[in-house]
């Protein structure tokens, strides 16, 4: 199952969400792959590896330079694997609109081969879960990863530009699901940074439920100092403190997520 | 004088400040214009108007469809004016590269008819100063405004993604100096959302000051409640509630910035 996380609006959560998730579901024996489709490389450096120009990344995959066992990395969390990115990825707005089959790209590259770095030696074994990490934007990248994906992952801030921002990311799904990827759903909305002592929270809150009562997950993220302090440790929260109500959190999410991927 | 108010890092409060500053300014006597650059038009939002496709927006500045007198419309706070954004400048990332000196759109827009709206019956007056509020990304939206601008005002939240993303600005920056902009400087770098019950607040501060001595301006915005549920009126925090931290942070921001500007 492929999900893209992705949300044009910035800051609201797509790299924490998308770490902290495939590190549960892999600390549960879960084979899973996170690919960093962001030129900021957050999710790179979020799992401890230094984003570098030099080794093959998520844009190698895309212009067709390198295949998806050339790419991808193992992470410090068991059964967590990464396809990196650098920098570098900011070139792929100007090189990929002149490419064949631009918005298919990533789609391809994750379909053809589901693969695994050398070392599982009875040949390729699938991934059970994949998360793309989306850039803050509707551009080439965001769109490659809708047509790869099998189901959207919507964090939304608890805050009102956030709650702004939502119609008009899903007029963009419904076109990508009209034009390219007929099969794309929801998978849900995930409502993130909630710090109930406000009561912009609890309004944002409400009034994304009331939009989209059967799409937002039960499960809410607060904030939690431990997700803002993991990335600069290199560690999934679920690492670095386990019985924090952030691990908590992305752990109730995890379980949601994978009762409803049915 | 001209800023751009810019950092490809998502949520770090670029909208937040370009807003805040503009209206403290404003309030203040001087005639200031806000131009949102960003398709999800929250700088827009932000002061109390609807977004909507159908009236002209910063999008036809840059197609060169409308002039700048055409585009600014009067905000609730006197001296204060905005060229609004839609959600259809998601198309100039489409339409502008195929253009004419597409980085020079904007600067040309801004420069030749630093205009206002019809009622200033004694002909064209000239803006004080003008913000321009960039989306997450360095596309070609934020190019436009760094060669529009005489200074770049970096805001950085106290947060380790935030920080990591600040040299590949810096060298972006430095790329549009040397080819589209030599004048171009950098105002400074502010930073945002800190909260002192943290050490992790403390520990990006101590470091964005100790890599940037003289580029970090004194004043901090602390983390307050305020900012973020004035968007949810239409408001600056300035009027919705002007002895809040916030507000007192922007006003000592805009003191510092105006004693820099010379
Ligand atoms: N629940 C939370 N509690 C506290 N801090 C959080 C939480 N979720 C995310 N953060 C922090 O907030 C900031 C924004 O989160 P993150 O970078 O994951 O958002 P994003 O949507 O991926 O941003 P971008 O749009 O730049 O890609 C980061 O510094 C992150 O560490
Ligand atoms: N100092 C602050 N204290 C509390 N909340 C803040 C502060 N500054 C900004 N916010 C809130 O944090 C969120 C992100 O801020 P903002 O939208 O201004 O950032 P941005 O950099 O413009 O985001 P984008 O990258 O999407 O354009 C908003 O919901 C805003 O209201
Ligand atoms: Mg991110
Ligand atoms: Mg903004």
């Amino acid at each position: 199952m492929i999900y893209a996380v992705t949300n044009q609006k910035g800051g609201v959560g797509k790299t924490t969400t998308a770490i902290n998730l495939a590190a549960t579901l892999a600390q549960a024996g879960e084979r899973v792959l996170l690919v960093d489709a962001d030129p900021q490389s957050n999710s790179t450096a979020g799992v401890g590896l230094r984003p570098v120009d030099a080794v093959p990344t998520t844009l190698e995959l895309l212009l067709g330079e390198a295949d998806l066992a050339g790419v991808i990395l193992p992470t410090r969390v068991e059964n967590l694997f990464i396809s990196p990115a650098s920098p570098d990825m900011a070139g792929a707005a100007v090189i990929l609109p002149q490419m064949e089959r631009r918005e298919f790209r990533l789609r391809e590259a994750l379909r053809d081969a589901p693969a695994t770095p050398a070392s599982s030696a009875d040949g390729v074994e699938p991934f059970a879960y994949v998360f793309i990490d989306c850039p803050p934007s509707l551009d080439l990248l965001t769109v490659n990863a809708l047509v790869a994906a099998d189901a959207v992952l919507i964090p939304v801030q608890a805050e009102y530009y956030a709650l702004e921002g939502l119609i008009q990311l899903l007029n963009t799904i419904e076109a990508i699901r009209h034009r390219l990827n007929p099969p794309l759903r929801i998978a849900g909305v995930v409502i993130t940074m909630v710090d109930y002592r406000t009561n912009l929270a609890k309004q944002v809150e409400d009034e994304v439920r009331a939009h989209f009562p059967t799409l937002t997950y039960r499960t809410v993220i607060p904030r939690n100092i431990r997700l803002a302090e993991a990335p600069s440790f290199g560690l999934p929260v679920s690492l670095l403190d386990p019985h924090c109500a952030g691990a908590d959190a992305y752990f109730d999410l995890a379980k949601e997520l994978v009762s409803g991927a049915s």
